[in-house]
């Protein structure tokens, strides 16, 4: 695990209750319609990442287990497609552009 | 970090015109 959240610091609760929720189908309280349970699962987690260039793909693939690398990085095409995220740094790391 | 900007501000462009 790098240590990328100790210059944000952010807080460690955050992205594990984060981890807890993956695992429940993604369905749920989400904003935005029109998703695969898949995209909205990875976009709650940019959405909540903390770090300020984002979450990289190899961060959702440790959050998102039962998700295979394809599948995310499908999503995360799918959801930049749409302007729900855009990413940052490089084009392994998306930030979400809903603010809420 | 610029580039960044740009592709928020493209990123929010392509979500506006979804929600139109």
């Amino acid at each position: 695990r790098k240590n990328l959240t100790s210059a944000s610091k952010a807080p460690q609760s955050f992205s594990s209750g984060m981890g807890d929720m993956s695992g429940y189908g993604g369905g749920g309280s989400l904003p935005v319609s029109g998703l695969t349970a898949h995209q909205s699962q990875v976009l709650n987690l940019i959405k909540n990442c903390p770090v300020p260039e984002g979450m990289s793909l190899q961060e959702l693939k440790l959050q998102l287990h039962n998700m295979s690398m394809s599948t995310i990085k499908q999503a995360v095409e799918f959801l930049s497609s749409e302007g729900h995220i855009y990413s940052t740094v490089d084009d392994d790391h998306y930030k979400s552009t809903d603010a809420e | 970090l610029e580039r960044i900007r740009r592709n928020k501000e493209a990123a929010l462009q392509r979500l506006a015109e979804r929600n139109v």
